[in-house]
């Protein structure tokens, strides 16, 4: 563990909170993408089927006990609590696009061809392109409450965070994880165009809107 | 296991 990652983890907790904080508080999943919250269920499904047979650490079981818990909470309130306020016209990404390539990948690029590493891989790649449909969406309506665009900073951190931890431990441990850093830099760069208008908008005191 | 071991982050 280094401080890069134990932030970067921190951001991932911050991100659920804000997120569940959102839906709470304004008793509303509008402007959520549904689609991408049931991909990341899929990914922490997928990628923590190692919680039976591969242990790690207290800290890493109860976190993805947590995400896990959390992100099935999530697609719970979205789907019976809060129904009405999702908008499935809005949430057109057609995620088939996304789960195909990422299984092609994930059988072609893995570290051992057996379905834990296949699925773990799968995760990885799923992980990276599951903030799509929300992209999408944000694209579409043009504009976002502050609260969304918090959850999606915190996120966009998170990811970001992941890459000098990388680095650290190239040089700390001599270990990398090509699968992991090329999709995790993949991921974080589909952030930058949505960081650019966080910053200089929201953290501006501005309301979130993208150029028309 | 080797690959098993790198996945140690979440």
């Amino acid at each position: 563990m280094n401080l890069f990652r134990l932030l970067g983890d921190l951001a991932h907790l911050a991100s659920i909170f804000i997120l569940l904080h959102k839906i709470q508080t304004t008793r509303s999943c509008r402007g959520i993408s549904f689609k991408t919250q049931a991909l990341y269920v899929l990914v922490f499904l997928t990628r923590y089927v190692d919680l039976f047979f591969h242990w790690v650490s207290l800290y890493n079981f109860v976190m993805k006990i947590f995400f896990i818990a959390s992100s099935c909470y999530i697609l719970y309130l979205m789907k019976y609590r809060f129904r009405p306020t999702h908008d499935p016209s809005l949430d057109t990404f057609k995620i088939e696009y996304l789960l195909g390539p990422c299984f092609v990948l994930a059988l072609i690029f893995n570290y051992h061809f057996e379905l834990a590493e296949v699925l773990w891989a799968f995760s990885i790649y799923l992980e990276a392109v599951a903030i799509f449909p929300q992209l999408f969406m944000l694209q579409r309506t043009g504009e976002a409450e502050a609260i969304t665009t918090h959850y999606l900073a915190a996120l966009g951190v998170y990811r970001a965070l992941y890459i000098p931890n990388w680095i650290y431990r190239y040089f700390t441990e001599g270990v990398v994880d090509p699968i992991a850093v090329v999709a995790g830099i993949v991921q974080t760069g589909l952030y930058l165009d949505f960081f650019y208008v966080y910053f200089t908008k929201v953290l501006q005191g501005q309301k979130f809107e993208l150029p028309a | 296991k080797d690959s098993s071991r790198s996945h140690d982050e979440l």
